[in-house]
């Protein structure tokens, strides 16, 4: 495929015939049962992503610090009272983010950091 | 990320979307992929969201986010969620709530709570619109009625625009990154090349397949996307795709 785009022409291959993909793209299901406690719900997936959770954390920890001072100093903040904001959460977000850093092993405070992901990212 | 709604001629609704995400975050100049992206990847699942064995509705997730991007909700409606960037954008909103501020919801919050209790379209879009945020966002809802597709522009405190799929004179309704009353950034503009590809597709091709064509069309996918959604809300069928676009392709 190839393409050109201006303001005033816009020329574009449009794809055809790739569904159904690659059944390896597929993507598999997992049950969140919302009548568990909200510490429980997510057990086996964290244990199941534990790594990748982790490994994602860790870029993007690795790179909002090289935005600068401000960047640093709320992950640090979230890194050290991540345990004293979770519990202002909501129900049941509070003890569902317990419970994905209870499970995966991950610092509570970076959990948190994780779910607020897509605020950090829409400046 | 691409979100569309569009109607069969039947009048049977499909949502689908491309999630991408990681612009500038680490730019691999060796493999020429973009880091957290590829992080991402590995973490897509969809979720079954069940209360007493049956199904509340379906999501896709990337493992440990509890929020909600990209959802169906069984013969009601269905939901995603794109990147609205803006300079009073998260960073103030985050700063307010770590000050005490907590009157206002996390986006991920915010669609959780209208998965899990929204019982009409119409509820949804209210709650939609109206709840004070964090983050500016645009949101892309789609009903089981002809004619249920609107994509909600949101500021932090409300919506400063609703965009009915009736007011756009089309039997879709697509959203990007950008208002949709304003040009894209040159550089970045999806939108156009999306609505190509829906218009060569036509109404009468309206399904999964069709739908999944258009978003396989570069720039429509790029280096960011991690996952292709498809969404039928009368069924609540919802099929996701890992995705990946191999040279030569766009880096966003």
């Amino acid at each position: 495929s190839f393409f050109v785009v201006d303001a005033q022409n816009v020329t574009v291959t449009c794809e055809k015939g790739l569904y159904p993909p690659d059944s390896k793209t597929k993507v598999g299901t997992y049950i969140i049962n919302l009548d568990l406690p909200p510490e429980q719900r997510w057990a086996q997936l964290a244990k199941d992503k534990a790594t990748e959770i982790k490994a994602l954390i860790d870029s993007f920890k690795e790179f909002i610090l090289d935005w600068g001072p401000a960047t640093k100093a709320i992950i640090e903040f979230l890194d050290s009272k991540g345990g004293d904001l979770d519990a202002t959460l909501p129900y049941p977000f509070a003890g569902e983010i317990k419970g994905l850093a209870d499970n995966t092993g991950i610092n509570l405070g970076e959990m948190l950091l994780y779910n607020l992901f897509y605020e950090f990212f829409t400046v | 990320c691409t979100s569309i709604v569009a109607e069969d001629p039947s009048g049977a609704l499909y949502h689908a979307r491309n999630l991408d995400f990681g612009l500038f975050i680490g730019w691999d100049v060796k493999n020429n992929t973009w880091a957290v992206t590829e992080r991402l990847r590995p973490l897509i699942v969809n979720l079954d969201w069940q209360s007493g064995g049956r199904t509340v509705f379906k999501s896709v997730n990337f493992a440990g986010y509890t929020g909600i991007l990209t959802a169906v909700k069984p013969k009601l409606f269905t939901m995603s969620m794109d990147e609205r960037f803006n300079i009073d954008g998260g960073f103030v909103g985050i700063i307010k709530w770590l000050l005490g501020d907590h009157k206002q919801k996390w986006m991920g919050f915010l669609t959780r709570d209208v998965m899990e209790n929204a019982t009409s379209y119409s509820q949804a879009r209210t709650m939609l619109a109206n709840t004070v945020m964090l983050s500016p966002a645009y949101f892309i809802l789609g009903g089981n009625q002809s004619g249920e597709g609107t994509v909600i522009t949101r500021s932090r405190e409300a919506a400063v625009d609703i965009w009915k799929m009736s007011n756009a004179s089309r039997w879709y309704i697509l959203e990007t990154n950008y208002d949709h009353w304003e040009a894209p950034l040159f550089l970045d503009d999806r939108r156009a090349p999306a609505h190509k590809c829906m218009d060569a597709m036509g109404q009468k091709n309206t399904g999964f397949a069709g739908i999944f064509n258009v978003l396989s069309s570069q720039p429509v996918l790029n280096k960011l996307t991690t996952y292709t959604a498809l969404m039928k809300v009368s069924t609540g069928e919802l099929e996701t795709y890992i995705r990946t676009c191999k040279d030569p392709c766009s880096p966003w």
